[in-house]
């Protein structure tokens, strides 16, 4: 950007610019011709004899159309929505151009120069945006670069041959952008950046539309930066207004996830638990709540329910994080896999906490990354060695290994808090049924009943029951394994005083006994 | 509390929050074309 | 018992909280998701009607834009060769709606001067339509102003409304002179 315009440049650009904007509202049935001819135009004024020129119309075009918006929407007279529509008349236009210039740029078989094209002329509009951001502060307008990014975006998700050839690696591109402009990033931007990664069109794209689900793992890395832009915000009881209307959104956005692609949130469902904090339960829940469409889940209230004789809990869910790479560092990871395999050293268990813990500051003690991805690595762990035994897992097949002795331990040797979060990584795995759910189903009730203290036991009914009392949806993992610990008398769940420590939580326990029972 | 950065951030989302996108921005213009245009009188409807 | 906020205790805050300021707990607590404007119970897929992050309700099929193809899009070059409208077949309610729609059109103008027909005046500084109630005859006139009971048209609720008005007559509209303006419409 340092490099100074040949002289006159911004004018041309701002002459061409006006003329295509004519030419667009004017001639719009034969737009095609009137591009061709418009372009052989760009080509006279020299702006397409390279790479440089171009880059430096479309700076220049895109931040005309951005001193527009500023200048429309804080014109004191102006009515809004005249001014918004004017906006809009002149950013469409100039959309349809990089449209048109994309679709048609290089040879028809090569890929290549449209997309990158369509790359710079992203850079560019995440280059301004971000440094208006800077410039602007609380002051930015997000208006136009919302109003670029949508309408370029609908324009090359049209239904066109061309297009369609490339429709990945637009997607891909726009995802790049978006990942690239996460709130973390550009805060000023984060109502249009959710409304714009859930736009129905984008969502149709790049869940439904893309073959073998290759959009779903960049979708899942753009739901990761809202979590994690969130997260900081969730932790308070309070809500500001501006966090309420943006997480309302989100959970708009997860229900719609939830109805039309729960395969997603369940092949997700680790590394979007892993960023949400632990008092969004309702909005965690939404996500532990997702089951494959053609599965048919058994009612949980069914008196006697045999859950180990259901077919589907032999069968692994299908986990796209690397959890296992989460285990840090490599040397943990050794002495654990070791651990696992060998069931010793002891002292491997006594030093667990402290591989665990990373501060002494309440309420951020500890590694969550690392505790869910332990968690999660011990279990799956488990269900393999178990069936290496050709045995399946259940109440007493979990028991003495080097598996239960690390959950074990965790119970023991950690602090309430510590406790509450490894808890919260075990009922995080009960879902739908299949072999995680219910080896963490047998898991967390036998740390109950296996409990050398009181403590214990209460924190496992903690975890569970504010799961249970937060407004739907209800994970199907999560109320068969309360059920279990309510009506099964192993369990002797009601004779601890925690049961009846507050005639609110007494009441509690009544209501959803009597809809369990 | 919220850490430097997130206060920050926090600003910059409470500032957003006054220009909240709506979702007709997220959708193309409707051209409105007119049968025969006239000029009416000023009293009436412009839109 | 646990005496921090990871135990029952912590949970029992929480829930008297609630009691008190929900706001408070909404996180824990949780809110109504049926309430949040999303058809959960739709058999087909929400998203191609999904309102927005922000909406509360989904768009509604003249809310969404369908890519069409273009020789579809005729209206530029057939609008001179549509059939003429006699608008005395149309009752008040379409004449309402061609006079809101047809904004700077000479519709607008027909569909006025066809409501100023049927007895309905356009108050030019209130903008509305007003029209006597049919039988009504308690008008009291003074001068130029007239008080009564009258219709209105109110656009918002798209109705008429009973209303009891004090009218200066000089501001009712006079009727549209549509030769005048010479387009040999109606």
């Amino acid at each position: 950007t340092d490099i100074e315009d040949p002289p006159g440049f911004v004018d041309k650009t701002e002459f061409l610019l006006k003329e295509w904007i004519t030419i667009y509202h004017t001639q719009s049935r034969d737009l095609i011709k009137s591009f061709s001819l418009f372009v052989s135009k760009m080509n006279l004024y020299g702006i397409l004899k390279g790479d440089e020129p171009l880059i430096r119309f479309f700076r220049h075009a895109t931040q005309y159309c951005i001193d527009l918006t500023y200048r429309s929407l804080n014109d004191p007279n102006a009515n809004q929505t005249i001014a918004k529509t004017k906006i809009f008349q002149w950013i469409d236009a100039y959309v349809r151009l990089i449209a048109l210039l994309v679709k048609h740029s290089g040879e028809s078989g090569h890929s290549a120069t449209k997309l990158n094209l369509l790359n710079k002329v992203l850079g560019i509009v995440v280059g301004l945006l971000l440094q208006d951001q800077e410039v602007h502060g609380t002051a930015f307008q997000q208006l136009a670069y919302h109003r670029i990014f949508i309408m370029l975006f609908l324009e090359l998700s049209a239904p066109d041959a061309v297009l369609e050839n490339i429709s990945l690696s637009i997607i891909t591109a726009f995802c790049h952008t978006f990942h690239i402009l996460r709130p973390s990033i550009a805060p000023g931007f984060c109502y249009s950046w959710l409304e714009l990664i859930s736009h129905r069109v984008f969502i149709g794209r790049i869940l439904a539309m893309i073959p073998q689900q290759k959009g779903w793992s960049m979708y899942s890395q753009l739901l990761i930066n809202l979590f994690k832009y969130l997260a900081p915000f969730l932790r308070n009881a309070e809500l500001a207004k501006p966090v309420q209307h943006l997480y309302k959104g989100t959970l708009r956005v997860l229900l719609v996830l939830l109805h039309d692609f729960p395969e997603f949130l369940c092949d997700y469902h680790f590394g979007f638990c892993d960023v949400i904090p632990p008092n969004c339960i309702q909005m965690r829940n939404l996500i532990l709540s997702a089951y494959p469409r053609n599965m048919r889940l058994p009612d949980p209230f069914t008196p006697n329910l045999k859950v180990d004789m259901l077919n589907e809990i032999t069968t692994a869910p299908k986990i796209f994080t690397n959890y296992a790479a989460a285990i840090q560092p490599a040397n943990f990871k050794k002495e654990l896999d070791s651990y696992l395999k060998l069931r010793a050293p002891v002292t491997f268990l006594s030093d667990l906490r402290g591989n665990l813990q990373i501060s002494n500051e309440p309420g951020s003690r500890y590694n969550i990354h690392l505790m869910n991805a332990l968690v999660l690595y011990v279990g799956t762990q488990a269900i393999q060695h178990i069936r290496s035994k050709n045995l399946a897992p259940n109440m007493t097949t979990i028991v003495h290994s080097a598996h239960m002795d690390i959950f074990q331990n965790l119970a023991v040797d950690l602090d309430n808090e510590g406790r509450y979060l490894f808890l919260n990584a075990i009922a995080n795995q009960l879902r739908y049924p299949n072999s995680h759910t219910h080896y963490f189903s047998c898991a967390i009730l036998y740390l109950f009943v296996e409990a050398n203290s009181e403590a214990i036991q209460e924190q496992i009914t903690r975890v569970l029951l504010e799961r249970l009392i937060v407004n739907r949806p209800h994970p199907w993992g999560l109320l068969i394994t309360f059920i279990e610990l309510i009506k099964n008398p192993a369990y002797k769940f009601w004779d601890h005083d925690f049961v009846h420590c507050a005639p609110e939580i007494e009441k509690l326990f009544e209501s959803v006994a009597k809809s369990c029972m | 509390p919220l850490q430097k950065e997130h206060q920050i951030q926090f600003q910059m989302m409470e500032a957003a929050y006054y220009h909240m996108p709506t979702p007709t921005e997220s959708e193309r213009l409707r051209t409105y074309l007119h049968r025969q245009p006239v000029p009416t009188p000023p009293h009436y409807p412009q839109q | 018992m646990v005496n921090n906020q990871f135990g029952m205790v912590g949970l029992l805050t929480f829930i008297r909280a609630a009691e008190s300021d929900p706001n408070l707990v909404t996180l824990a607590m949780g809110q109504d998701l049926t309430a949040l404007g999303l058809n959960l119970n739709s058999i087909d897929n929400l998203y191609p009607t999904f309102g927005g992050p922000f909406a509360d309700s989904s768009a509604r099929p003249q809310d969404i834009d369908y890519n069409v193809p273009p020789e579809y899009l005729i209206n530029v070059s057939i609008r001179e060769k549509l059939s003429q409208l006699t608008l005395k077949k149309y009752k008040d309610d379409l004449l309402f709606y061609l006079f809101y729609t047809n904004v700077g059109d000479f519709m607008q103008l027909a569909a006025a001067a066809e409501l100023h027909n049927r007895d309905w005046r356009y108050h030019t500084e209130e903008k509305v339509w007003i029209t006597r109630v049919p039988g009504m005859t308690s008008y009291e006139k003074n001068g130029t102003t007239e008080r009564g009971t009258y219709y209105y048209f109110d656009v918002q609720n798209w109705r008429r409304v009973l209303k009891e008005f004090q009218v200066d007559t000089t501001k009712l509209d006079k009727c549209p002179n549509l030769n005048a303006i010479g387009s040999g419409q109606p």
